[in-house]
């Protein structure tokens, strides 16, 4: 379902080159559950871009489903990116002008779902991570978690077929976090392909497949048995 | 040192109210090392922009040093502010036209510091929280948790009276989040009062102070013997 085959992605500032993917090669089945761990620069983060077809690898390929995504201009790899991936970003990205049950509802807008079923779809979610009484408020009249858990709803709402999450409980409670990981686990319990980026090794060791990163490389890949 | 007495912080969201902070009194002395934890969403931010003299409370009042800083002019607290606090944001808050160097030197330059000792101080941080090799690149070319070491670095270069820092580690491995705890404790052993928002209990745990938040309220306020 995912394959990378020696993806390198390199960037440049000024005359110097960062190497932050260096010769990456992993499949990913349908319906896996996989955390991706490594020190701060190590590259996950743009790992997780290309993954979510928000960035191209410089060189290397990646096929999505059988297709070679690398290949397709911007319009089909956002067509893709819509139709198949749910992105929880490190930062978030709200849209600061609507509120947080506008923000979640964006998904179900983008797809032609019907007002009514929107409602009650974004209602079920908001009381899921627990913030029905914040719908109304806009990214800055929230805290950071709860902004956090609003990226969390927008990109699961959808029940895409891949979920890629960036540090989905950097800023949150252990309590806060258990919910939100709950609810990315019941998605993945439904065949969802669920990748997560984190520094929590208590959600590392709730995975099944542990992708571990050091400079650009996959340093280890181990998949456990007997769970 | 810090006195809050009574402090509410009440925000509208339309016609609903939010009490963030709810009758909170509390005293810091200087050179104090704390914690302040609690779930998403309990009113540590709040509370913190309070201390950082970046919000008002809406009733109640905040000495600072022997002085009611509640009822100083904009400017005046903003001076306050520059004199004697260093904040770490839990979203950074960073300059993105500027590189990491720029942003950290951007404190000691408002302080009017000559270029070359700036240079040197400036250096010097960037080396204590590892990110030397980065130190042209802008906030848009370094990882989430680079990003959270140059706010780090911005705050501290100064050795403000007090730090404020805001999840300093979130986005940081347990090595990256070590680093950051170590440089701040060390400037704690200066005297520096310090105070951290945290939802790590291994931090929590460092600290001699712990003061848990709870719909905005101060449930527990427990400082530790014996260390
Ligand atoms: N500008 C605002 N307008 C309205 N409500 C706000 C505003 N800022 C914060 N709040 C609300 O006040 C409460 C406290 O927010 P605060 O940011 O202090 O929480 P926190 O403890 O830092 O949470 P987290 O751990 O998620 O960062 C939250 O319920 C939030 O929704
Ligand atoms: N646009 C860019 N230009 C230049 N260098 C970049 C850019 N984006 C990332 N980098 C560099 O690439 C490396 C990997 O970055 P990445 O964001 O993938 O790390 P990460 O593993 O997600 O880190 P963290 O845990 O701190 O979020 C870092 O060293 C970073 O400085
Ligand atoms: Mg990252
Ligand atoms: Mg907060």
């Amino acid at each position: 379902m995912i394959e990378l085959e020696h993806v390198h992605r390199v960037f440049k500032v000024g005359d110097q080159e960062v190497h932050a993917l260096n010769d990456v090669s992993l499949r990913i089945e349908g319906g896996e559950y996989v955390a991706i761990m490594g020190p701060s620069g190590s590259g996950k983060s743009t790992l997780l871009n290309i993954l979510g077809l928000l960035d191209r690898p410089t060189t290397g390929s990646y096929r999505l489903d059988g297709e070679n995504v690398t290949t397709l201009s911007d319009q089909a790899q956002a067509n893709t990116r819509r139709d198949k991936i749910g992105f929880v970003f490190q930062f978030f990205h709200l849209v600061p002008r609507l509120t947080a049950a506008e923000n979640i509802e964006l998904p179900l807008m983008l797809a032609g779902v019907q007002p009514s079923e929107r409602k009650h779809r974004v209602q079920q979610i908001l009381e899921a991570v627990g913030l029905a009484d914040r719908a109304h408020h806009k990214p800055d009249q929230l805290s950071g978690g709860q902004r956090q858990r609003v990226a969390i709803a927008r990109a699961t709402i959808m029940q895409p077929t891949v979920i890629l999450a960036d540090e989905p409980t950097g800023n949150l409670d252990r309590a806060s976090g258990d919910e939100v990981i709950e609810v990315l686990e019941n998605l993945n319990r439904e065949k969802i392909t669920l990748i997560i980026v984190t520094h929590d090794p208590e959600i590392g060791g709730r995975t099944l497949r542990e992708i571990y990163m050091v400079d650009g490389k996959i340093e280890r890949d181990e998949t456990r048995r007997g769970r």
